[in-house]
């Protein structure tokens, strides 16, 4: 039978939030089953899955990332493919809610592996241009197509 | 940092990883996350999503590691357990790793105070999360 695990990321992470981190991980962990038995992939699972956690601010990561050194929000995100053995990652792509999609694009419509900074913010651009993802607000794109209805 | 690794009912892996780095961290700095083998690896037997320091999850390519154990012929839990133990050897530490082989087993660990998981799957649709999953936790699983 079908299977996920989530994590939201190894650290020290105040008491006071901890309820609220596992209803997060907890909520993120059926969203990605709920995508299985939809008739899902397992990488449609693992989209489905970190967007719920890019969607929280309880993380480093989507709407909880974390400012650098100059002020500016950059954010990584990968998906890998294990039976295709084929991966989709973006590096320092800079102020978008959801890379874990744009990583899927670049694995699902480009020839590439590892796509970073202006470039991978281009090829977001091209992303929502293309209806791939819509676009809910500016910068932050909708979950998987397959993730719809899932609640 | 947040991750996942699903297995579908085709005996499918994927696994993934986002993340936005450490508040002040030097502008154009990339980690372990979307680097293919050390924050995230998957192939058709086993995969890992991997999450901490990614400067020392980089240097031993944690998330391959960790699958090479399960071709290698560790569980999973071992497999999880060894990439721990390479990490502590060789690095000082401070990371963690979520693992499921395609059969559906799974392998958690980390040496950090907190790092927060769910499971879905295992036992019918009883959910599993917990902020420190090991001991116990590993042990109802």
């Amino acid at each position: 039978r079908p299977i996920i695990v989530v994590h939201g990321g190894a650290t020290r992470f105040d008491k006071k939030r901890h309820v609220a981190i596992l209803k997060a991980v907890e909520k993120a962990a059926i969203t990605g089953m709920c995508v299985l038995n939809k008739g899902g992939s397992a990488v449609d699972s693992v989209e489905a899955a970190i967007w719920e956690l890019e969607e929280t601010d309880l993380f480093t990561a989507g709407r909880g990332a974390r400012p650098n050194r100059d002020g500016e929000i950059e954010v990584d995100a990968m998906v890998m493919d294990g039976n295709r053995l084929e991966s989709g990652a973006v590096m320092s792509v800079r102020d978008i809610i959801h890379p874990i999609s744009l990583a899927r694009y670049v694995l699902e419509r480009t020839p590439n592996s590892q796509m970073v900074g202006t470039g991978a913010n281009k090829l977001y651009k091209q992303m929502i241009s293309e209806g791939y993802r819509k676009e809910s607000k500016r910068n932050r794109s909708s979950q998987t197509p397959m993730a719809e209805g899932c609640d | 940092t947040v991750g996942c690794v699903v297995v579908d009912s085709d005996w499918r892996i994927a696994a993934g990883s986002s993340t936005s780095g450490w508040p002040g961290k030097l502008p154009g700095r990339v980690g372990d996350s979307p680097v293919v083998g050390a924050g995230v690896y998957a192939n058709e037997l086993a995969a890992a999503s991997c999450t901490g320091k990614g400067e020392q999850i980089l240097r031993i390519v944690m998330g391959r590691m960790a699958v090479l154990y399960v071709e290698e012929g560790f569980k999973v839990q071992e497999a999880a357990d060894k990439a721990m133990q390479l990490l502590r050897e060789k690095t000082s530490g401070e990371a963690g790793l979520i693992m499921a082989d395609n059969s559906g087993n799974l392998g958690i660990g980390f040496d950090t105070p907190h790092m927060p998981v769910a499971v879905l799957g295992h036992r019918g649709d009883s959910i599993y999360s917990s902020m420190t999953p090991h001991g116990r936790f590993l042990e109802e699983l």
